[in-house]
């Protein structure tokens, strides 16, 4: 009896053809708010492993199974930031003293995004030799596409590890994904090297070791105009 | 807010769960495993209208006036959400990446007559 009020006005429906109905509403309301125009066709997925390493990592404490907040240390919600997790494609190097690394990074045309923070996460094997300094420098490089490893390259930062066992190290890459991103690139090319006596004890074989795959974390937000504007106000 | 049973045909909160595996969505859907959609429906007859949504506000004060000097304003009310939360999701986007966002308002959690 209430017209224009669909929620009111709904003639009764059979309960299989209620159900069928809310499912398409619940499913094109996902694709909606994830700005998707189709669900995603996944061919190739990384492995198990590496997967709930990352998540792990990232998330205990925040995400609760019902898939509802835990709301500290999360983006206010009005943000629309989110976060991107980008598993590495793990290559030889021609000098072999470093672990190449190529993340993926597709955007939408015209989309522009901003980093709000960006580590590499990387899992450092401990030193075989118990007799040695159980800290390592570990060097970052960002590598030039199409460019000879080892002469193309620019040091991102460079960090002191402690490696008496092994375990996952972060490095903050904020900047260097923020100018990666600006630039329109798709491919971000980093080198890993924690060299010991010529052995790099962040490097990993990438069929055996599935569980330790270098990632990268991106907490990020879509920049848009009003943002840009308050940006020069301020 | 009244959740929907056989019996209530007023305006009430329904319960509505999609497992992603029962629809074959669970392999590019990370977490969570379902999703608590719910949704509202049911009559909202007059003396319903504006509660509790609009209760406090002057426009609220007005339309109930109308209502107890018996004029029909001819507006219709309208069953509604009138509280939600927001839904976290990991998930493989177009790209292949791993994409963990925290979309607003997605799960219903009570219902009110506008």
């Amino acid at each position: 009896g209430s017209p224009g009020c669909p929620s009111c006005g709904l003639p009764a429906m059979e309960k299989d053809a209620e159900k069928r109905m809310m499912i398409e509403i619940a499913k094109q309301q996902l694709l909606d708010k994830l700005h998707l125009k189709e669900r995603p066709n996944i061919t190739q997925t990384v492995p198990r492993a590496a997967l709930l390493t990352a998540l792990r990592k990232l998330h205990s404490g925040r995400v609760r199974q019902d898939g509802s907040l835990e709301l500290e240390n999360t983006l206010p919600t009005k943000d629309q930031g989110y976060e991107i997790v980008s598993f590495a494609d793990i290559n030889e190097t021609d000098s072999g003293d470093a672990a190449s690394l190529t993340f993926q990074f597709l955007q939408e045309r015209g989309q522009s995004i901003q980093v709000l923070q960006s580590s590499l996460w990387i899992y450092a094997r401990s030193s075989e030799d118990p007799n040695r300094d159980s800290r390592l420098s570990a060097r970052v490089f960002l590598s030039v596409e199409g460019g000879v490893s080892g002469s193309n390259r620019t040091l991102v930062m460079e960090k002191m590890l402690e490696v008496q066992q092994s375990n996952w190290h972060t490095f903050p890459i904020t900047r260097t994904l923020q100018a990666f991103l600006d630039g329109g690139q798709r491919r971000l090319h980093l080198e890993v090297s924690c060299d010991e006596d010529g052995k790099n004890l962040c490097s990993m074989d990438a069929s055996s070791d599935t569980a330790n795959q270098p990632f990268l974390v991106a907490q990020v937000r879509l920049r848009d105009d009003h943002s840009k504007h308050s940006l020069r106000k301020r | 807010s009244l959740r929907c049973g056989d019996d209530v045909s007023v305006c009430c909160k329904r319960d509505f769960y999609i497992k992603f595996k029962d629809i074959q969505w669970h392999d590019w859907i990370i977490a969570p495993e379902g999703y608590h959609m719910n949704y509202c429906m049911g009559q909202c007859p007059q003396h319903l209208s504006g509660s509790p949504g609009i209760a406090s506000s002057f426009h609220a004060t007005v339309f109930s006036q109308l209502k107890v000097n018996g004029i029909n304003t001819a507006a219709s009310s309208c069953c509604v959400p009138t509280e939600r939360q927001p839904l976290s999701m990991v998930y493989f986007n177009s790209q292949h990446s791993i994409v963990k966002t925290d979309v607003p308002d997605m799960i219903v959690e009570s219902c009110g007559c506008t």
